[in-house]
């Protein structure tokens, strides 16, 4: 999902 | 997890132990912009407020969801709110006679008004949580303006002063980097917002890179800016 991209990182 | 991605990470880590170590050591925070420190606690308090989902979960004993990379980046982020918090209570209280707070100029509400605006603007869904996400990204790209402005304003900084602004300004660097080789080896891996700021973040760097490195080079103690 959209909101899910970069919501891993730091 | 790539290797770009975890030393940009250790190396953020070592800008808090720098700067932290530096104020104990020194028991001065000549230098530091207390701005830019609040602006980094509010930009971590808005971007880990995720922690509660975890935290929810772990309560619940839901670990179906919970990987090694969730414990990593949950470990991480209690660490980055524990010590930005702890350096801007340092710089309010036993360090406050030596803050550098009346060359520390800069108007707050100039980065946090667009930060706000153009979280609301441009962002990937439009609720509570991912706003305040955005709006973090978007601020912390922006948050060592003032500490860029003290460091004009004295023209200088002391060699742990500097050896911090290259970690701060180097681990975003590095997170470029890691952008690229995720883009180009994960399938749909894409993150315009945090692109972009990152970019910006790393440019608004490249003056004082520059200056690092020939302080390096030259092997001086102390940053000096041409006057």
């Amino acid at each position: 999902a959209a909101t899910e991209a970069g919501h891993d990182e730091l | 997890m790539n290797i770009f991605r975890i030393s940009a990470d250790l190396l953020h880590l070592a800008s808090f132990f720098i700067l932290i170590f530096k104020m104990k050591a020194t028991k001065s925070c000549k230098g530091i912009s207390f701005k830019t420190q609040l602006m980094y606690t509010l930009v971590f308090t808005c971007r880990y407020l995720d922690l509660f989902h975890v935290l929810g979960m772990m309560i619940t004993f839901n670990f179906a969801h919970i990987t090694g990379l969730t414990l990593y980046n949950t470990f991480m982020k209690i660490l980055f709110l524990a010590a930005s918090y702890y350096i801007v209570y340092l710089m309010r209280t036993e360090l406050k006679s030596t803050s550098d707070d009346a060359r520390d100029t800069f108007v707050l509400w100039h980065i946090l008004a667009p930060c706000a605006v153009l979280a609301l603007i441009f962002n990937a869904q439009f609720t509570i949580l991912e706003i305040l996400w955005t709006f973090s990204i978007y601020l912390e790209a922006v948050a060592v303006m003032p500490q860029l402005m003290l460091l004009i304003e004295t023209g200088e900084a002391d060699s742990l002063s500097s050896h911090y602004m290259f970690a701060v300004g180097g681990y975003r660097a590095l997170y470029l980097v890691n952008w690229v080789y995720r883009y180009a080896t994960e399938p749909y891996y894409s993150n315009w917002i945090a692109w972009i700021a990152g970019f910006v973040q790393t440019a608004l760097f490249g003056d004082f890179f520059y200056y690092y490195f020939v302080k390096i080079m030259s092997g001086d103690a102390a940053l000096k800016l041409p006057t």
